[in-house]
């Protein structure tokens, strides 16, 4: 099964 | 003071569902124009955004931005009290809370429930998510994403879903054997909440986990319709509006592509 991405790699935290 | 009355608590009720498998704690940001909730799951792979304005409560009065942090199954065991028809307010003070009041009234006004639920400390990152202009956006019926997310994890653990111009289509694949939903552009939209709108700038093809749609699709009593949002590499967007006065999106990480 493919790996996952998390959202920090997209999202930057405030 | 935070005070909002809620006249249809229905809606609070499938609020919470929608949110508290994801989210177990939540800081619910209150201010003069809505109550605003953002959260991550623990694994930081999906994220509820929930917005509520003011304009949805028959009485909504925030002197002070409040921010309330709520357990959601706490919050949720309360709503279980509720009926759909009860009016909910919320209640906190708005120096430091340590406290949320709940109180339901019954439609016909005979019966009157009050519950003080302790709110948590939260320290949870939240996320800046940027305005996104989008390489596709599909509008369909929310009951049939549910069944389609449900279907495709009898196949796999994951759905590829790949859109063209006219066309959708999910597709899992595991020791079952390989599973194909394609949804077509509708060419008339009699009734929007059966008609599947694809509007493509450019081809998308992204795989995401099965785990966490059939977690989003807990939000399917909200609206007829769901609207998904794709772009290369990017987070999907699985957006339910809550009306004409807010939304819940969600936004789950794509699988890294080999």
């Amino acid at each position: 099964t493919k790996s996952q991405h998390q959202l920090e790699n997209f999202f930057t935290r405030k | 003071m935070f005070e909002a009355k809620l006249q249809q608590g229905g809606l609070l009720k499938k609020i919470l569902e929608s949110v508290k498998d994801l989210v177990v704690d939540g800081l619910w940001d209150c201010d003069g124009a809505a109550i605003t909730l953002q959260g991550m799951d623990s694994s930081h792979v999906a994220l509820v955004e929930m917005l509520l304005r003011a304009e949805a409560f028959e009485h909504y009065r925030c002197d002070r931005n409040v921010t309330l942090g709520m357990n959601h199954n706490h919050l949720s065991k309360i709503l279980k009290c509720a009926n759909n028809d009860d009016i909910v307010i919320l209640k906190a003070a708005d120096q430091n809370p340590d406290s949320c009041s709940l109180i339901l009234e019954s439609k016909n006004g005979e019966k009157t429930s009050d519950f003080v639920v302790s709110l948590v400390r939260i320290d949870t990152d939240q996320l800046g998510i940027p305005e996104t202009e989008y390489s596709a956006h599909v509008k369909m019926s929310s009951g049939e994403f549910q069944r389609i997310c449900r279907d495709l994890s009898q196949f796999g653990d994951a759905v590829q879903i790949t859109c063209s111009k006219q066309d959708v289509k999910f597709s899992s694949s595991g020791e079952t054997g390989k599973a194909n939903i394609t949804l077509t552009h509708s060419a008339t939209v009699d009734k929007e909440e059966e008609s599947v709108t694809v509007d493509l700038k450019e081809p998308v093809d992204l795989t995401f986990a099965l785990r966490f749609l059939n977690l989003f699709t807990k939000a399917t009593p909200i609206s007829d319709t769901v609207t998904l949002s794709l772009s290369q590499e990017a987070p999907l967007v699985v957006e339910y509006k809550i009306g004409d006065s807010g939304h819940i999106r969600y936004f789950l990480a794509p699988k890294i592509q080999e």
